[in-house]
């Protein structure tokens, strides 16, 4: 829904990344195979 | 001039043992020289182009074919035993040897070629010359397997520093992964930690901005 | 049984040739058997253990140093060529040949040691024993040859295979390496886009309340 993508919108960047929640290693690597597959 | 020596028995003898050497100039089927010995007497003779050719056509062979069979019967030696036999049979009072070759087959056996060969008067010579031919070859052979001896070492160490350094290179990429992920990390985080930051200042003015409005 | 033989010229003939087969078990120090041929008469002979001793005693030697003489007069063979030097007295009538072998030095030469060594009646016998072991150790040492020539492809391509794959290692290192900064710079910058909106919403959101405390 618009909501929910406006949450989503706020809480993640673009590549699913958060925002605001510090992030770690296993994290980070699931973060760029994604990037991986939009590329 | 190419050279073989290999050690024949005849099929009158089996027990008995002749020593053949047979010699060409690049080609076999441009004719060769044989040169027969017991190890006490030694014979000679040549067999010249034409004749192999002459054998071949009496033969119905393809002459290539003709040629391929004398090297596998006259040079490469004890490997073909059983599908050659040599007959040799020595006229002492004319001091010639009758020799020949034959090609045995499931159902029989066919001469590959004969000839006469004349008794060398110095046998003990061609003796010489036949275990100097021998002594000349492992002396070849010998230096040849301790060069290839060396070049194998060389490449079992090449293979081997190569090895190690695919290791490290492995290792190495898998440090410079960690690596460069927990820098990212900390580097990441500090931006979300500024975010969060910015989050509440701007959670705090909103909620400052509408009390204000409030109060008015 | 080890053997060895070698070509040698004795001092008294050079041009002469004769072959020396030396045959021992395990170590010729224990002593070791010796037949001479020029092709057409052969010799036999042995020296004992005993002799051995008492000819390393004879000449002060360490029997040691005396047995590792004696190698490389009689087994190394032309290798040692000036070094050693041989002599041979025939005595037909005895059927008796006496060999001597000497160590060349700088101001002179010693006997290392000689012995009389007895006609074989069937010299024939003796040649064709002397070719066949050549023919024989021809064909140890082109088998060893070719496993060699084996191992050496088979090395090569071990080698070859391995530098490959380091050149794809490396290429793989660089690649990751690329790879894992592009993707952190996207993520970086989508959180410093982020930070400068909020900062300018912040701005804003500071902006709108002195405009507001103005008004009232």
């Amino acid at each position: 829904s618009p909501d929910t993508k406006e949450h989503f919108a706020r809480e993640y960047d673009c590549y699913g990344d958060s925002y605001t929640a510090d992030t770690d290693v296993a994290q980070l690597k699931e973060v760029f195979s994604r990037m991986k597959e939009n590329t | 001039m190419e050279k073989t020596l290999n050690r024949i028995h005849p099929v009158s003898d089996p027990e008995a043992t002749y020593f053949l050497q047979v010699s060409w100039e690049k080609d076999l089927g441009a004719g060769f020289g044989i040169i027969l010995s017991d190890g006490q007497c030694a014979w000679t003779g040549t067999v010249s182009e034409a004749e192999i050719s002459r054998e071949a056509d009496d033969m119905e062979m393809n002459r290539e074919k003709y040629v391929e069979e004398l090297k596998k019967a006259l040079i490469t030696g004890e490997e073909s035993a059983g599908r050659y036999n040599f007959a040799i049979s020595r006229d002492e009072e004319n001091r010639e040897c009758h020799f020949s070759y034959e090609r045995n087959l499931k159902d029989g056996s066919f001469t590959l070629g004969s000839l006469k060969l004349q008794k060398v008067s110095s046998p003990a010579e061609v003796v010489r010359e036949l275990i100097g031919y021998c002594l000349d070859c492992l002396g070849r052979l010998q230096a040849k397997n301790e060069l290839l001896q060396k070049e194998n070492e060389r490449l079992f160490s090449d293979w081997s520093d190569v090895e190690k350094r695919l290791e490290k290179c492995v290792e190495a990429k898998e440090e410079l992964e960690a690596d460069l992920y927990s820098r990212f990390i900390l580097v990441l985080n500090e931006k979300k930690a500024k975010i969060r930051n910015l989050q509440k200042l701007l959670n705090e003015a909103k909620e400052s901005a509408a009390d204000d409005k409030c109060a008015r």
